[in-house]
C-alpha cells in the first residue's frame, strides 16, 4: 500500500520537458 | 524507411552550472540561514524540493522555507526564474517572497516565504464539499493573481490546487513559480512541455506553441477539482491522461447539468480547446459567475474540516 500511495502522490508532481515514458 | 530527423538542438544556449550557481549566488542573501531560522516540521514535498515550517530566531512570524538540493534539479536555471519572479512581482494573491540563501557547501538553495496556516487547496477539495459561492471566491482570487502575472508577460504553467495556499482568514494565494515562463516580445510563445499532466492544456500535450491561456485551461481543471475532488483521469497513468486530453479535449464533468447556468458557461469558457476562442483572465474576471462569490471567511470551516480529516 505504501508504494501505491507513493505512486499516487508522484502523479501530482510537476514535469519539466518530456519524461522518460514519452 | 522514412529518415527520422533528429530534433534540432534548442537554440537557447543552456547555462553552465557555474553560470547558474553565480546567478543564484547573486540573488541570494549572504550568511547561514540556520543561524537565523529554527526549522521545525516538514509541510510537504514536491518535484523541486521540500517545504518546512520555520521561526526566525528574532521575531515570531512563522515562515515557510523551501529547501532545494541543487545536485539533482532537472532544470536548475528555472530556479533563477522562480526567485526573480517572486522577488520582483508582488501581489496580494501571490505568496510573498521574504529571502533566499545559497548554501554552496551543501549545494542547497533555501527560499524563505510567508507561511499560510490554512494549507493547500488540495486538502479542502479532497476532504470537503465546496458550494458554488466558495468556488467562485477561490476562482476569483486565483484569476486576480493570474491576471497580474499575465499583464507582466508571465505564464505560471503549473496551476493546480497543490499550488494554491489558504490562510485561516480565507486568504487565497498562488505559489510555486519554479516553472513559470517569461514571454519576451519576439518569443511570445513557448513549447517546452511543463506542468502536471492531468492539468495540462491540449496545446501543451500536443506540443504546439502555447501562451498564457494554458493557465486558463488549468484553472478550469481546478474548478473540476473543487467540484469532484480530483482532476479528470487521475485514476489513469499520466501518459493515458495526456492521450485523453489530446484526443478528447474538454473532459466530461459529472452532473454538469445540475450546476448553475452561470457556472456551466464559466467552465465552458475556460475549457475551450480552441485557444483563440478560449477566454482570457480579463474576460473571466468580468463574468457574471464572479458575482456569486461568497465572503472568503466562509472558507474557514472547510479548512478546519480538512485539517481534522
Amino acid at each position: 500500500a505504501k508504494s501505491k500511495h507513493r505512486y499516487q502522490r508522484k502523479k501530482r508532481y510537476t514535469m519539466v520537458g518530456s519524461p522518460y515514458w514519452m | 524507411a522514412e529518415v527520422i530527423q533528429r530534433r534540432p538542438k534548442s537554440q537557447k544556449k543552456n547555462m553552465s552550472d557555474d553560470e547558474i550557481n553565480e546567478g543564484l549566488r547573486s540573488l541570494a542573501s549572504p550568511g547561514d540561514p540556520t543561524s537565523k531560522y529554527t526549522v521545525s516540521k516538514k509541510l510537504g514535498a514536491g518535484a523541486s524540493g521540500c517545504v518546512y515550517m520555520a521561526k526566525p530566531k528574532e521575531g515570531d512570524a512563522v515562515v515557510a522555507i523551501k529547501s532545494m538540493d541543487l545536485t539533482n534539479q532537472p532544470k536548475k536555471e528555472l530556479l533563477i526564474t522562480e526567485i526573480e519572479v517572486m522577488k520582483t512581482y508582488r501581489h496580494q494573491n501571490i505568496v510573498n517572497f521574504l529571502d533566499c540563501y545559497f548554501l554552496s557547501e551543501k549545494s542547497e538553495l533555501w527560499v524563505v516565504m510567508e507561511y499560510l496556516d490554512g494549507g493547500a487547496l488540495t486538502d479542502v477539495v479532497t476532504e470537503t464539499i465546496m458550494n458554488e459561492g466558495q468556488i467562485a471566491a477561490v476562482t476569483r482570487e486565483c484569476l486576480q493573481a493570474l491576471n497580474y502575472l499575465h499583464s507582466k508577460g508571465i505564464i505560471h504553467r503549473d496551476i493546480k490546487s497543490d499550488n494554491v495556499l489558504l490562510g485561516m482568514n480565507g486568504s487565497v494565494k498562488l505559489t510555486d513559480f519554479g516553472f513559470c515562463a517569461q514571454l519576451s516580445g519576439d518569443n511570445s510563445k513557448r513549447q517546452t512541455m511543463v506542468g502536471t499532466p492531468y492539468w495540462m492544456a491540449p496545446e501543451v500535450v500536443s506540443r504546439k506553441h502555447y501562451g498564457k491561456k494554458v493557465d486558463v485551461w488549468s484553472m478550469g481543471i481546478m474548478i473540476i477539482e473543487m467540484l469532484e475532488g480530483e482532476p479528470p483521469y487521475l485514476n489513469e497513468t499520466p501518459l493515458k491522461a495526456i492521450y485523453r486530453i489530446a484526443t478528447k479535449g474538454k473532459p466530461e464533468i459529472k452532473n454538469f447539468e445540475k450546476l448553475s447556468k452561470l457556472l456551466q458557461n464559466f467552465i465552458d469558457r475556460t475549457l475551450e480547446v480552441e485557444v483563440d476562442t478560449r477566454a482570457d483572465t480579463d474576460e473571466l474576471l468580468l463574468h457574471d459567475f464572479m458575482k456569486c462569490a461568497k465572503d472568503l471567511k466562509t472558507l474557514r470551516p472547510l479548512i478546519v474540516a480538512a485539517k481534522q480529516a
